[in-house]
């Protein structure tokens, strides 16, 4: 698709491409964009709380970036509702060479079937970018406010990693990070997942997921539902995630075609 | 490639007519195309992610007005935008020899980036920061 505009000249002349033109044009790019293939998401909503995040970061790069009278930058999306990102991540952010969010691959439904008292999450790092290293990572999981009986109350939220899963007995688990929060308390809570991540990196075998429990003012377990802890019911854009910043740490070089 | 052929070219004057026509014919073609007598400029390449049917896992943006650089970088490069001295000197040269020393080339000196968010296979949502997408200025080298 080639256009003219006041600044600049085109000598082409345009016509439609063949389909092999076409194929070949598409494949070029790819390269260009670092993509072995096209890649075909099961599921590409983009109204779940991940790509709406992600969006932001997007946005905020681009607005940053966006030469005066240049409109073809335009957000694709609203960003209304989005999760919010923090002055921490916006030095991440400009750290980075990429962002990577990952979904939760457990299935809550299932999940909850089995454990009242505490929630699993596990994210496939396995597909990370080549070349490059996490700088930063954290957990973000959304809580509602709580409005009945429990209103005036505190909870406990901790997140574990998990180290090894016996047969026949406990798992054992590692506190990674833990936070208090009120019951009329709204909003993203965000857990540090970095020094976790580039273990899980090193050594995937050890990807054993996380587990997040949730106690109350008396140091007992209760259902994460209960503190307004969404996991998995709950609205698209609430949905926990989790989301890496990665830096390049070799040059790379595009191979010959 | 013509004075290696010397020898076995019964008729001399004959085949560099033919050839002196065909420059002429090539000069012709050229003139109405205008594309020769053109300077170095950034001309208009957008590359629209919509229009390859990208948008079920590019999320942003559409697309990305990337331009490339066109034009001869002819003697006088005075006119050419943003020639470095070595052009200069290499126009010169050119002009001298013009058979051995080829013409500066016509490239961007300043490029920009761009990012991209998309779905990977897993759905998961990956920000690139893509550097020297963007052509923002040409000139002669």
């Amino acid at each position: 698709n080639f256009s003219v505009d006041n600044e600049v000249h085109s000598s082409f002349i345009q016509r439609r491409l063949r389909s092999q033109e076409r194929r070949e044009m598409q494949r070029e790019i790819l390269s260009i964009l670092g993509l072995p293939h096209r890649p075909r998401p099961h599921v590409n909503t983009k109204h779940t709380a991940a790509p709406m995040f992600m969006l932001d970061l997007y946005n905020t790069i681009s607005t940053d970036a966006q030469p005066p009278g240049y409109s073809y930058y335009k957000p694709a999306l609203p960003t209304q509702g989005s999760p919010m990102m923090t002055p921490q991540e916006s030095r991440f952010l400009d750290d980075a060479d990429t962002v990577m969010s990952f979904v939760n691959l457990v299935d809550q439904e299932k999940d909850l079937l089995f454990q009242q008292h505490r929630r699993e999450f596990r994210f496939d790092l396995s597909r990370i970018p080549e070349g490059e290293a996490v700088t930063a990572a954290e957990f973000r999981i959304y809580k509602n406010v709580v409005q009945e009986r429990y209103e005036n109350e505190t909870f406990s939220v901790s997140v574990y990693q998990v180290l090894e899963k016996p047969p026949n007995s406990e798992v054992e688990l590692l506190l990674l990070d833990q936070r208090e929060v009120w019951a009329a308390e709204d909003g993203w809570l965000l857990f540090d997942l970095t020094a976790t991540s580039n273990l899980w990196l090193v050594n995937p075998e050890q990807n054993l997921g996380l587990h997040l429990v949730l106690e109350d003012s008396h140091g007992q377990r209760r259902n994460p539902h209960l503190a307004g802890l969404v996991t998995g019911n709950g609205a698209q854009e609430k949905q926990p995630f989790m989301v890496a910043f990665f830096k390049v740490n070799e040059v790379r070089l595009r191979s010959v075609r | 490639s013509a004075h290696g052929h010397k020898g076995r070219q019964g008729n001399r004057s004959k085949p560099q007519k033919t050839v002196q026509d065909a420059l002429k014919v090539v000069e012709a073609a050229a003139d109405t195309l205008s594309l020769s007598k053109e300077g170095c400029k950034k001309h208009e390449l957008y590359v629209s992610f919509r229009d390859l049917g990208w948008q079920d896992w590019i999320i942003a943006p559409e697309g990305y007005a990337a331009f490339y650089c066109e034009g001869e970088c002819a003697f006088p490069l005075n006119s050419y935008m943003n020639a470095t001295n070595h052009a200069i000197v290499q126009t010169l040269v050119h002009f001298i020899n013009p058979d051995t020393v080829p013409k500066p080339c016509c490239a961007p000196t300043q490029l920009h980036g761009i990012s991209v968010l998309y779905f990977d296979d897993s759905s998961n949502v990956i920000l690139k920061k893509y550097r020297n997408m963007v052509v923002r200025s040409c000139g002669c080298h």
